[in-house]
């Protein structure tokens, strides 16, 4: 084959020519097909080198030009037409099946040894086209292409799992480096091929779970991506629209697959814009599908004689990355250990959650979320932990909390202190978003939430705590288990005096809000 | 205040998995559902 | 990569390869008037004839939505002279959903595939013998019967005796 690109496209529009016909003959298109791809092989097009790259490269150039010049001829498409233009489309995503499927591979080769590659070819001529073509960009021959693949692929013989993991990451991969931050222009079409039922479902279910990473790493592209737009609580048509679209596929995964929202909280509440509440609410209140959770408006309902309150969540994010990646997880465990009073620690912890002035318009805040964020569920594992453990020894008298429990409300303290406003409602939100299904974080959070209220010296302190359980309630639902129990107790326990506080009443409306919101809290 | 998310087109109450019918995040209508099936490599 | 998502909101934004806000803003809503359609990701749903012949327009020229139905199917079963519908469905609509469903009745009256002879076969009685391997016995299995001097050639019912059906062949 001639390498040089003119002659080299005149050599492979004949073979897509024949391989067109070959589509058309009607019974034996098997040994027809197994002979073609067998001929591909043997002219060396299927070496999986750079000459294989420029060969698919050149057949999805003519496959897309094809689809333009239809769409051209008739831009609004009848249903029937909308075939026609995805006639040479669905034929190259036919060949590159067949050959996979039929090519010859070495001893010990994988089958699908080529679909990395071509994946990459995809890839890189989806983000050259873009590039190049911006508002004309058209990203529907794309999408129809990774649709016959998903379609044909998932049909794959479902006993080799491995293959079908195989060809799942490999979507994945090019999906994640198609992701709406590097292809703005694919948002629409990536989105809808990422939720896609033959797609997504199968990441979640079956493979013992390995490609929940994989959808995790996608979801927080797509937060990433909207996040800039959704920060202010009005959004234009166009991003409603994309908003929409997000909070359904929120609700197939809260539906289907709470376990992956539950086990994945934390990195998405970093990229999750503090105004999406009801977003927010909705991966929050996710709970196993084994849990039946008990209605938080029973009457003297005794939350800590929940088995379910004694069991650690399971978290597969990594909640101390951000902590190590500012060198600050040695100073916290630390101070955990020894809670040394002369240490600067607790006195620097706001100018460390501090962004440099120069990211602070990019971000949004002067504060860094994810640190936050990381910082108080971090420590929060660790007093958890300890707390459990000195249950289990029973024999130390309650007094003698660990170093470290004090440690952890000194770290709490010192920030609701501190911090400004903005800071403290940034890590009261950090509080809050560990208020989900029972479980020892739930637990262990709303009782130090309730205690930062008692604890609190200045009302404001008190109405800004009351303020972030209460904007995450107003919120049309769904609403976390753990939000709900941590309010009803406010608001019902003498020892809170909530009702006597003067924010309570400051001014009509808030009055009827407050009734309006305990009402539906029972 | 957000939306009312069973506004959104999908039966949260059903007792069936949503994603098989899903179709798309910006329809609210759920797919036709193509009908699943594999055909041995020996029928054909 | 795969861990936390990074050290401040929208980090990745500061990473290669990444477009501002405003850019991302308009690609966005290009993109809008080209997002898929639900027909982009129909397969070609209507059974496309290989050689497609040129009827009547009073002919139905697309097939009736009710071969998609299983309960058509089923309906077909239950009646012997759907019989022969099943087997016409199944050998000549090869890798549609009709076949699928005529394949699926078909096992429900009791027909067993034999891989390697590519044929429907049925007990006739119980089996003589039966190991985990085979099965051996007398069978109505479906062929077409080929001879120029029979008027009656096409597809029938016959019956074979001291047929031994390996397992190893079983679809």
């Amino acid at each position: 084959m001639e390498p040089d690109a003119s002659n080299f496209q005149k050599q492979v529009s004949p073979l897509f020519a024949e391989w067109y016909q070959i589509c058309e003959v009607s019974s034996g298109f098997d040994n027809a097909c197994m002979r073609f791809v067998l001929q591909l092989h043997q002219s060396g097009l299927l070496r999986g080198d750079d000459i294989t790259d420029r060969f698919f490269r050149v057949l999805l150039e003519i496959s897309v030009s094809h689809f333009g010049e239809v769409v051209q001829q008739s831009p609004k498409q009848p249903p029937h037409l909308i075939q026609t233009s995805f006639l040479a489309i669905d034929s190259y995503a036919k060949l590159v099946y067949s050959i996979l499927k039929h090519c010859p591979v070495d001893q010990g080769t994988s089958k699908l040894f080529l679909l990395p590659k071509i994946l990459v070819v995809t890839v890189r001529s989806i983000q050259k086209d873009a590039d190049e073509k911006k508002e004309e960009f058209n990203p529907r021959p794309y999408y129809r292409l990774f649709i016959n693949w998903l379609l044909d692929f998932g049909s794959l013989d479902p006993v080799h799992d491995g293959i079908n993991f195989q060809v799942l990451s490999a979507f994945a991969n090019a999906f994640h480096a198609l992701q709406p931050l590097k292809v703005p222009a694919f948002s629409f079409a990536w989105l809808e091929l990422v939720s896609h039922r033959t797609f997504m479902p199968k990441l979640l279910a079956g493979n013992s779970q390995k490609g929940w990473p994989l959808l995790h790493r996608l979801l927080v592209d797509l937060f990433q991506f909207m996040e800039p737009f959704l920060r202010n609580a009005e959004m234009g048509e166009l991003i409603r629209f994309l908003y929409k679209g997000t909070l359904r596929v929120l609700l197939v995964l809260l539906h289907d697959f709470p376990e992956f929202l539950c086990d994945y909280h934390f990195s998405f509440c970093d990229v999750i814009p503090p105004s999406c509440i009801q977003m927010r609410n909705i991966i929050l209140s996710a709970f196993p599908r084994n849990m039946r959770l008990p209605d938080p408006s029973t009457p003297n309902l005794k939350i800590d004689l929940l088995e379910e309150m004694s069991q650690a969540p399971r978290i597969l994010s990594d909640v101390d990355a951000v902590l190590k990646a500012k060198q600050m997880k040695a100073d916290v465990d630390e101070y955990l250990r020894t809670r040394q009073q002369s240490s600067p620690f607790l006195s620097e912890l706001k100018q460390r959650f501090l962004l440099p002035p120069s990211e602070v318009t990019h971000a949004g805040t002067c504060y860094n979320v994810p640190l936050i964020n990381s910082l108080v569920l971090y420590v929060g594992i660790q007093a958890v932990q300890l707390l459990q453990a000195r249950n289990r020894s029973q024999s130390q008298p309650v007094s003698s909390d660990p170093l470290a429990i004090k440690a952890a409300l000194d770290i709490f303290q010192t920030l609701m202190r501190d911090l400004d406003t903005e800071g403290r409602y940034l890590f009261l939100n950090a509080i809050a978003n560990q208020l989900r299904y029972p479980n020892t974080q739930t637990h262990y959070f709303s009782v130090v939430l309730l205690y930062l209220f008692t604890d609190a010296h200045q009302e404001i302190a008190q109405e800004q705590i009351t303020r972030v359980l209460l904007e995450r309630l107003i919120v049309n639902r769904p609403h976390p288990w753990g939000l709900l129990i941590t309010f009803i107790e406010l608001i019902k326990n003498p020892g809170y005096n909530f009702w006597n506080r003067s924010f309570t009443r400051c001014a009509p409306e808030i009055e009827k809000l407050f009734e309006s919101v305990s009402r539906s809290c029972g | 205040l957000g939306i009312d998310l069973t506004t959104l087109g999908l039966n949260l109450n059903s007792s069936e998995n949503l994603h098989k019918t899903f179709a798309s995040p910006w329809s609210e209508e759920p797919a036709k559902g193509e009908p699943e099936f594999t055909i041995p490599e020996c029928y054909h | 990569d795969l861990g936390a998502v990074g050290d401040s909101i929208g980090g990745a934004a500061n990473s290669g390869g990444m477009h501002d806000h405003l850019y991302n803003l308009q690609m966005l809503e290009a993109a809008f008037s080209k997002r898929p359609s639900s027909h982009d990701s129909e397969r070609a749903k209507s059974y496309t004839p290989r050689h497609p012949t040129v009827t009547p327009s009073s002919y139905p020229q697309a097939q009736a939505p009710i071969v998609n139905n299983p309960a058509f199917w089923e309906r077909l079963g239950l009646d012997t002279l759907g019989t022969d519908t099943l087997f016409f469905a199944f050998y000549h609509q090869p890798n549609t959903y009709q076949q699928y469903l005529a394949a699926k009745e078909l096992k429900k009256q009791s027909w067993r595939y034999h891989r390697k002879y590519n044929t429907w076969f049925q007990r006739h009685e119980e089996p003589k013998i039966a190991t985990d391997e085979f099965e051996k016995g007398t069978y109505v299995y479906f062929d077409f019967h080929v001879s120029n001097e029979d008027p009656n050639q096409g597809w029938c019912q016959r019956i074979k005796a001291d047929f031994t059906f390996e397992y190893g062949f079983l679809e």
